[in-house]
């Protein structure tokens, strides 16, 4: 059970909305290229990791050009390298949280061909 | 059923959907329990309604696969293969994080559960805002099928969120990839025929459409021939698309056809009904005032019960109907059998290849319009007659003989079978 419960149960409110931290810098790039395997995870900072001061490793350039051209080209994007306005926000959208490990799959043959063209897809 | 997973690398167990080397891909069982947590429901929508969506997400997989999924809210959590729940950041003893809105919407575990982020608005199908509850969950339920993620335009599988377009189904590739895991559909049919319907086109002018139509059991599906599928939402029960006959195991169909007869019917057991095209629904009784069911005997003398199967030759006005290793030539003008027969199934249906033949028990004899020739179904295979066109390309062929048997499901795609609980959805 819970161990505490306030006088004018604000603890009974569903808590407010808590919003996800836009991806607007190198940083958190990496970290989403590594977390959804474009890119591997940046080196961490070493034994002072533990320490709120520990600086944040920056992502090694090269590597996250390369990770984020990759990222472009299968997002239909100019393949700059470069963490551009477009890059940043494909990144924001809402997606699956499943990492995009694996490389693309063959295309299925295609259905045998029908004689007469298609019509518009029905409703269910 | 599953081999043990390796144990999870030091940083934490992955929701991996790359098989590892050797690792279990897939499930074994052919039929898989789910529950939605109790302690795991969203806050946004109504418990029942989450469940309905789930079920149907749940069923959209199991209608292109030969797996199905039950809800089981009785058995024991780790009796349940499919968890699935609803949490914000830190939930459901998962190792991985929710970030709140935005961004990641939900994760799955390849042969495991399926977590949505509740700081996401999840909305109904009917609704135009929000993220679909019923796209996020075919999707997860791609990922603990085994699917990755593919950047393929119109796939499921895509890993951003596409707002829903007018209507979301799995198209013919991501079938392929799930069928690649898990087979094709396989199975016998009770029958199967198409049915013609007179409509006027924009001119006036009278057309005939067909529709095909396979039953097995207690339901049946309806084949798009030019789509290489069955029609969404297909299979329904019988007694919901079809009004007055026997709501199961329908043993034949025979539309007779001529310049002034066209009439329908199904047998099943000793009896068969006629079927009331315009009105749809079984008639009562016939022109004299009998009352249908009537026996077979009476109506087809001479033609034995229960039949395996029938089909009307327009060409001869011959019903030839199926039973064990025989077949009867039935004259619908002089309501007879012809005098030679009942004959052997093998000598009126000779196979070009002896030994490759039914023999005897066919399942359904099926004329088809679409491919303009008649298909003998036995189990999971077809012979396709001999038709007098086969005959101007290759006139060494024998007459009506049969064609070497090969796969229904490499002709007519993912009939596929559901769980019965949802055959009502």
């Amino acid at each position: 059970e819970p161990l505490f419960h306030s006088r004018d149960r604000s603890d009974l409110e569903p808590a407010p909305l808590r919003r996800a931290q836009p991806i607007a810098d190198p940083v958190a790039a990496q970290r989403f290229l590594s977390k959804y395997g474009w890119a591997a995870a940046p080196p961490g900072p070493g034994p002072r990791a533990a320490s709120p001061h520990a600086p944040r490793v920056g992502p090694r350039a090269p590597a996250l050009a390369e990770a984020v051209r990759r990222f472009q080209k299968v997002n239909a994007l100019p393949a700059s390298g470069r963490l551009d306005a477009a890059t940043l926000a494909a990144m924001n959208r809402p997606r699956c949280g499943v990492p995009d490990t694996r490389p693309l799959p063959p295309p299925a043959p295609g259905p045998p061909p029908s004689r007469l063209p298609r019509p518009a897809r029905p409703k269910r | 059923f599953l081999r043990p997973p390796p144990p999870p690398p030091p940083g934490g167990p992955q929701p991996e959907v790359a098989a590892p080397r050797g690792g279990t891909r897939a499930f074994a069982k052919r039929t898989l329990s789910w529950r939605l947590l109790g302690e795991g429901a969203s806050g946004q929508l109504a418990v029942d309604e989450q469940r309905h969506i789930l079920r149907l997400a749940f069923r959209m997989w199991s209608e292109v696969m030969p797996l199905d999924f039950r809800e089981d809210l009785a058995a024991p959590g780790a009796a349940v293969d499919i968890k699935l729940g609803f949490g914000r950041g830190r939930h459901l003893g998962c190792p991985r994080v929710f970030d709140g809105s935005g961004q990641e919407f939900a994760h799955a575990w390849r042969l495991g559960d399926i977590h949505f982020d509740d700081d996401e608005h999840f909305t109904p199908p009917t609704s135009d805002t929000g993220i679909s509850l019923l796209k996020v969950a075919v999707h997860e339920i791609g990922h603990v099928l085994g699917l990755p993620h593919t950047y393929r335009t119109g796939s499921i599988m895509q890993p951003n969120y596409i707002p829903q377009e007018p209507v979301f189904e799995l198209d013919w590739s991501d079938r392929k990839a799930v069928q690649k895991l898990y087979g094709s559909c396989e199975g016998s049919f009770d029958t199967a025929f198409d049915w013609i319907r007179k409509e006027r086109n924009q001119h006036g002018a009278v057309m005939m459409r067909f529709s095909t139509y396979f039953f097995r059991n207690s339901w049946y599906w309806l084949y798009e021939n030019r789509n290489n599928r069955t029609r969404y939402g297909d299979p329904i029960q019988i007694l919901r698309g079809w009004h007055g006959i026997p709501t199961q195991n329908i043993d034949a169909f025979v539309h007779l056809w001529t310049w002034r007869r066209d009439e329908r019917y199904f047998f099943k057991g000793n009896q068969y009904w006629r079927y009331d095209s315009d009105k749809d629904q079984a008639y009562t009784e016939d022109e004299q005032g009998r009352s249908y069911p009537k026996l077979i005997s009476e109506g087809f003398p001479g033609i034995p019960s229960p039949l395996d199967t029938a089909f009307y030759d327009r060409r001869k006005q011959l019903i030839y109907f199926f039973k064990e290793s025989l077949v009867f030539a039935f004259d619908v003008n002089r309501n007879q059998v012809l005098d030679s027969y009942p004959m052997k199934i093998t000598e009126v249906f000779p196979g070009i290849e002896p030994e490759n033949h039914p023999f005897r028990n066919i399942d359904s004899a099926y004329y088809s319009y679409a491919h303009n020739a008649i298909f003998f179904f036995k189990g999971n295979a077809y012979w396709k007659v001999v038709s007098d066109r086969d005959r101007q390309q290759h006139s060494w062929l024998p007459s009506n003989g049969l064609f070497p048997k090969q796969s229904i499901s490499e002709r007519w795609f993912d009939i596929c079978d559901v769980h019965t609980s949802t055959l009502n959805m």
